[in-house]
């Protein structure tokens, strides 16, 4: 499930990344 | 645990928060002043706090059950936890003003420190009410600290399968019992809390950037068992185990649909109580409730 971590390590860091901008 | 509270920017303000709760705020509550009691606590903090918890607690359990996903998805939610944490650490990082070599210290001893306990290994150890009393303040210490796991630490003392079955224990008629062996452990838990947070409220109001470099250090360490590509080992605990008939109706559509092992409970056939009886229909058999517990996993590269 190699494109399963991916998508959450993704999720994850657009996640931060959002908040802090916000 | 704490981990939240740092990514946010408020692990301070929680320290000094669960801090205020202290002898005084106790003495009034019992005497009933409670104004008085109010008044030397950062109460709306915690509401504010604990009601997101208690929402968070039942989003993440009744509509998106994270606990189930964390066993038949791993890579799905350590990715998303660990993409959360990376980004964190660069965050957190870059607000660290004047970053220096001394920094970078700080960073690689909370690094080091963080990635020996996340990789300890479970030890046998006593059931005496001191070691409980103990084991409950070391997880909740753990609890409050960023990276680190309580209930992970609980696994290391090799105390979660006990706290759970004499937690399973409450409600049913060992409820005294149960309840006397959780005591020591939330004595440990308040003692640990007590005493812990006033170290860290020390270390934040006296060396804030030093601290904040140390536990940033314990996200990095923790990223070793976040990466989303592990082996996994899982340990079973039976929390609950009831007799039925062997050839009741439950047995039956248990042999017929075995249960999906893969999600963090399940329901199985155990033994046979009684493999002398003359018919099957005379024998009875252990329905046990399994809960399963990750203990071991080893990183790769996919």
């Amino acid at each position: 499930h190699f494109g399963h971590g991916l998508i959450g390590m993704l999720i994850g860091l657009v996640m931060v990344i959002g908040l802090d901008f916000l | 645990g704490g981990t939240m509270a740092l990514i946010v920017g408020i692990y301070s303000r929680l320290i000094h928060a669960i801090k205020s709760f202290d002898t005084r705020f106790v003495k009034d509550l019992v005497t009933f002043r409670f104004s008085s009691a109010l008044s030397g606590v950062h109460w709306r903090f915690m509401t504010v706090l604990l009601a997101g918890i208690f929402s968070a607690i039942l989003f993440f359990t009744k509509i998106v059950p994270l606990q189930v996903y964390m066993f038949t998805d791993p890579e799905l939610i350590y990715g998303l936890f660990f993409g959360l944490i990376v980004g964190s650490i660069v965050i957190l990082l870059k607000a660290l003003d004047s970053f220096g070599w001394w920094h970078a210290f700080y960073v690689l001893l909370g690094t080091l420190i963080g990635f020996w306990v996340v990789t300890l290994v479970p030890a046998d150890t006593s059931e005496s009410p001191l070691f409980v009393f103990l084991s409950g303040s070391i997880a909740i210490c753990a609890m409050v600290l960023p990276g680190i796991s309580g209930s992970y630490i609980l696994l290391i003392l090799r105390k979660y399968d006990y706290i759970l079955s004499q937690v399973g224990k409450l409600g049913t008629v060992e409820t005294a019992e149960g309840l006397l062996m959780i005591l020591p452990f939330v004595l440990g838990a308040i003692t640990g809390l007590a005493l812990f947070t006033r170290l860290l409220s020390w270390l934040l109001d006296h060396y804030y950037v030093q601290t904040i470099a140390v536990l940033i250090g314990f996200l990095i360490g923790s990223l070793y068992v976040i990466w989303p590509y592990q082996d996994r080992s899982y340990e079973e605990f039976i929390t609950e185990t009831e007799v039925i008939e062997y050839t009741g109706e439950r047995a039956m559509e248990l042999r017929e649909n075995p249960p999906e092992t893969n999600l963090p409970t399940y329901r199985r056939l155990g033994e046979v109580v009684n493999p002398n009886a003359t018919f099957d229909e005379l024998k009875q058999i252990e329905l046990v409730t399994v809960k399963k517990k990750l203990v071991k996993s080893d990183p790769f590269i996919p």
